[in-house]
């Protein structure tokens, strides 16, 4: 009978309380979906995990990415951003195992050194029309 | 310039490859634009070997003293000139690939295309896409931020770093018309092979707009020339 529908709590602590229960069970709903998409993208790409660590912190780094796919589609809002077979990785080892393309930090006019660029340009061809 | 231009429909570009979990994006590069320009050469699209330049090329660029170090790393420019060095690349099946470093076991005599010359594309975008009509399909680095959760449609970012270039890809085509739901238009796009697999964005391809030097893709174009022999 005395169950939250029915009385609610309007003094300070109370409305504490509240936030933090509300708080709380967003968190585990939040949580939950992601849980759910994660299993979903395990089976679609054939996902193993050695031990309940190991899925338990590949679960996090999924759950940031699923929000910097967010972030991605909207600053790429012509393209379509989501999950991929790379969500569970994180940016460091994404970087790591799938680039590797060497002076990635230089910029353009030290690109152009490293390739000798002022040496062996391609001469320039007509593309009028 | 054609409107459109897209060397897959002419035959010049090998079925899209999986590097695994190793950074050698350079290699996957290097072969790609040797294919492409092996086939301008003799009208045969051969599949090359990445893992050659893995296990065998370890050339350094002579100013930033970056090294070719298989799935650690390395430059398609330096891959040019192991390859002029070395007389070419074997084909896939002879020397395939395994997705980690080894023993060198290069053999001359299987030796599938031989690199003549290499040079470097202007950064002007007009120029990027006249050579690549005239030369085959290009070399490219772009910087590869928004590739970890791109699923398909024209990559435009409003902002993207074009310093941080840190992916080797194959520039194999461009496309006028692009159709963008939020603009409700069309944007001219570049068609960009990975290689990550055919799972990964649209069937291994990348979509990247043309004509804003979006991520860096201008910085490190390269084309080479093969022998006819």
């Amino acid at each position: 009978f005395y169950d939250e529908a029915n009385i609610q709590q309007v003094t300070e602590e109370g409305q504490r309380l509240n936030k933090k229960f509300v708080g709380e069970n967003l968190a585990m709903l939040g949580n939950k979906i992601h849980e759910e998409k994660f299993q979903m993208f395990m089976k679609e790409y054939g996902k193993e995990y050695s031990s309940k660590e190991e899925y338990v912190h590949r679960l996090g780094i999924f759950a940031k990415n699923v929000i910097r796919a967010a972030e991605h589609q909207a600053l790429d809002p012509t393209a379509v951003h989501g999950i991929t077979p790379f969500s569970d990785l994180s940016e460091e080892e994404f970087e790591m195992k799938l680039l590797g393309l060497k002076s990635g930090n230089s910029g353009d006019s030290s690109l152009n050194d490293v390739m000798g660029l002022s040496q062996t340009t391609a001469p320039e061809l007509d593309v009028k029309g | 310039l054609p409107e459109n231009f897209d060397w897959r429909e002419k035959g010049a570009v090998t079925e899209v490859k999986n590097q695994g979990i190793c950074g050698a994006c350079w290699a996957f590069s290097t072969t790609g634009v040797m294919e492409g320009a092996n086939f301008l050469a003799t009208g045969k699209l051969n599949s090359l070997s990445e893992q050659q330049l893995l296990d065998c090329d370890h050339k350094c660029d002579r100013k930033d003293k970056d090294c070719d170090s298989g799935c650690g790393g390395g430059l398609m420019t330096n891959a040019y000139k192991y390859l002029i060095e070395a007389g070419g690349l074997e084909e896939e099946k002879t020397y395939p690939y395994v997705g980690k470093q080894g023993d060198c076991k290069f053999n001359p005599e299987k030796i599938a295309a031989r690199i003549v010359n290499f040079t470097t594309i202007s950064l002007d975008e007009n120029q990027i896409a006249a050579n690549l009509v005239r030369r085959g399909p290009l070399a490219v680095g772009l910087n590869a931020v928004f590739m970890q959760t791109y699923i398909g449609g024209v990559s435009c970012p409003l902002i993207c770093s074009k310093r941080r270039v840190d992916h080797g890809v194959l520039l194999v085509g461009y496309n006028a018309k692009g159709f963008s739901i939020l603009r409700l238009g069309n944007k001219p796009y570049w068609i960009i092979k990975n290689s990550w697999g055919e799972r990964w964005g649209e069937k291994g391809y990348y979509k990247l707009c043309r004509g804003h030097s979006i991520c860096g893709m201008n910085s490190m174009v390269s084309a080479v020339a093969t022998a006819t022999s």
